[in-house]
């Protein structure tokens, strides 16, 4: 990017390709680009438009939400929703194990009992992370299964409590409301649970992730989003336009399949990999 | 959407009289930003609207008392040209047992697809076999046993502590040993730019020789669709794309990219999380989802 001998016009069409194929979007990149030569309109030289670029894209990615209060109930019910495919499974297996290594007692629920084998997935990577795991059979109520995890918790003295659940498209209406039956008996149980829904979505994914956002917030409130796959080619821009519109903290992504391949998200790490 | 955008523009005209080339290129300036919005790649989006300018700036539009529909048109047939002529099946041609191998990224689809070709091929008189061929997922050959067991089609009995390429030799020897004449080879999916991963594509396509590679793809794949397409399709020479998960509202245009920068056909798409929800492709729906 921003070669020796590209005019400005040059410069602002590279520019404008770079966030358009990172996902960001063409509505948010007008919008970007708007804002910077409106505040910078004397703007010249690469390097400083670089650096402008940044600074704009790390404040849209700042929610005015702070992240989620440090846990204090006890247990705290983490609840992970998404799409189908996008790595709600292995990334609840990532968080378990960084609990358990910060000294945590875990317990799993595994409230998809729909999905082949998403039951024995998930059993294998608690196993992984060291956390329990409450389990009832395939077709089972996805409901029962997150409260008896909630209550399993809270009689083995468990700090957290992370729910699977099955992957649905969000404009699966009646998927949609399971999502709310459940949530309703994780409250049933605990009265503030679940103190987090974090919905996770694939750094593949394109504009469509918007919809993913408004239509998961809508049925049962999100407080938190994990980017999954981002060790791939995709940027995951989309996010940009996530934070800004829906003011949800991006809380973790996801660089890989293996256990201890999950960060928290840094926004000035993800501007610099932009550029 | 698109076309009432595309009135809004041409409207502005109804008191000038004649249609200027300013304004056509205005109403391609809207059809730009729609395909970005559908997730058409920046570059092919570039090259699409340059193609059609020339039949844009023609009579057709010029001289219509409905530019804006005249420019609909235009677009939606090049868009229906670019996609494909019309439906292209699976390549099930030489000896059997005839491999067929699905590829693609990580959640893409590739298990559940396998389960539904399965589906489709008995559907056509066909005897197939599952293989899974995914020795990393927890639970991945468990996976495509249950869904085997549930349809009742046979799968091989894969170990997880095998090397795949092994496992699909294995698969078609007792394949054609027991009279089955198609093998669905299930395998793990895996980033394009992992290269240790890609040549073990690589490696059982050379051992087996599937008669059709299916890419399986996400159909709400942002602007990354190229850069995975071109990848595996230089790879491995794919004989087709599946597009999955388009029971969702995304508008799909990573089809086009695909299309595009490979030239391969999309064969089927993924309408639903049951066996039974695979269709053919049809290019003239994909080309109006991707207008909106
Ligand atoms: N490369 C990469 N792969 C990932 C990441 N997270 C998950 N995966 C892979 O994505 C695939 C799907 O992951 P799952 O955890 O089964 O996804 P899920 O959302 O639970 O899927 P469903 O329950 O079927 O909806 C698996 O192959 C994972 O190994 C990541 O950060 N990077
Ligand atoms: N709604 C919908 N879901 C689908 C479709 N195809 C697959 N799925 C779902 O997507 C998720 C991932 O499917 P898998 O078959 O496990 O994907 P995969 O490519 O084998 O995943 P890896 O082996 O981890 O790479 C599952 O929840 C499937 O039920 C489809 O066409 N529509
Ligand atoms: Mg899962
Ligand atoms: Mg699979």
């Amino acid at each position: 990017l921003f070669k020796s001998g590209t005019t400005m016009e040059d410069l602002w069409e590279e520019i404008e390709e770079r966030l358009i194929t990172s996902d960001i979007g063409v509505q948010t990149t007008m919008d970007i680009m708007e804002n910077i030569s409106k505040k910078f309109p004397k703007i010249s030289n690469p390097d400083q438009l670089k650096a402008v670029l940044k600074e704009e894209i790390i404040s849209l990615l700042n929610t005015q939400t702070a992240a989620p209060e440090k846990a204090t109930a006890k247990p705290h019910v983490v609840m992970i929703v998404g799409i189908n495919g996008v790595g709600k499974t292995t990334t609840i297996g990532k968080l378990a194990a960084k609990s358990s290594d910060e000294g945590k007692k875990v317990l799993i629920a595994a409230a998809d009992t729909f999905r082949a084998a998403a039951i024995e997935q998930l059993v294998i990577w608690a196993e992984k992370a060291g956390a329990d795991i409450v389990r009832h059979r395939d077709n089972a109520d996805p409901a029962a299964v997150a409260y008896d995890g909630v209550e399993a918790a809270v009689a083995r003295g468990k700090d957290i409590v992370f729910v699977d659940t099955a992957g649905r498209l969000h404009t699966k209406i009646s998927l949609m409301e399971e999502l709310k039956k459940i949530r309703r008996a994780l409250s049933k149980k605990i009265p503030d649970a679940p103190h987090e829904v974090l919905l996770v979505l694939d750094a593949t994914t394109g504009q469509n992730a918007l919809s993913q956002v408004r239509l998961f917030n809508n049925a049962i409130g999100v407080t938190g989003i994990a980017l999954t796959k981002l060790d791939g080619t995709a940027k995951g821009g989309i996010v940009v336009s996530i934070c800004s519109t829906f003011d949800i903290p991006l809380k973790y992504i996801g660089v890989g399949e293996q256990l201890e391949d999950l960060h928290d998200f840094d926004p000035a790490l993800f501007a610099d990999a932009l550029f | 959407n698109l076309s009432e955008r595309l009135d809004s523009v041409f409207k502005k005209l109804k008191g000038h009289g004649k249609l200027k080339e300013k304004d056509v290129e205005d109403g391609l300036k809207e059809v730009r930003i729609a395909l970005l919005e559908a997730d058409v790649h920046y570059k092919v989006v570039k090259k699409f609207i340059n193609d059609i300018k020339e039949r844009a700036l023609g009579q057709e539009v010029m001289k219509s008392l409905t530019p804006g529909q005249q420019v609909i048109k235009i677009v939606n047939d090049e868009l229906t040209k670019l996609m494909g002529a019309s439906h292209e099946d699976l390549n099930l041609s030489g000896p059997v047992p005839i491999p067929v191998m699905l590829v693609g990224l990580q959640g893409s689809g590739k298990t559940t697809t396998a389960g539904k070709l399965a589906v489709l091929m008995r559907k056509n008189g066909r005897k197939p076999y599952l293989v899974p061929a995914d020795v990393y997922r927890p639970a991945a050959i468990k996976q495509l046993k249950k869904l085997g067991d549930q349809l009742d089609v046979p799968v091989f009995p894969s170990d997880a502590k095998k090397d795949p390429v092994k496992i699909c030799r294995e698969a078609v020897k007792k394949a054609r040993k027991e009279g089955y004449d198609t093998l669905i080879l299930d395998t793990a999916g895996r980033l394009h730019v992992d290269e240790e991963l890609m040549t073990e594509l690589v490696r059982i396509r050379d051992a087996v020789h599937p008669s059709d590679i299916l890419l399986v793809a996400d159909a709400m794949t942002g602007q990354d669709a190229v850069n995975i397409a071109k990848s595996y399709d230089e790879i491995l020479d794919i004989g087709g794309v599946v597009l999955t998960k388009m029971d969702g509202d995304a508008r799909g245009g990573a089809a086009l990219s695909i299309k595009a920068v490979t030239g391969k056909p999309i064969k089927f798409i993924g309408v639903g999380e049951k066996l039974n929800q695979l269709e053919p492709f049809h290019p003239d729906r994909m080309a109006s989802s991707i207008l909106g």
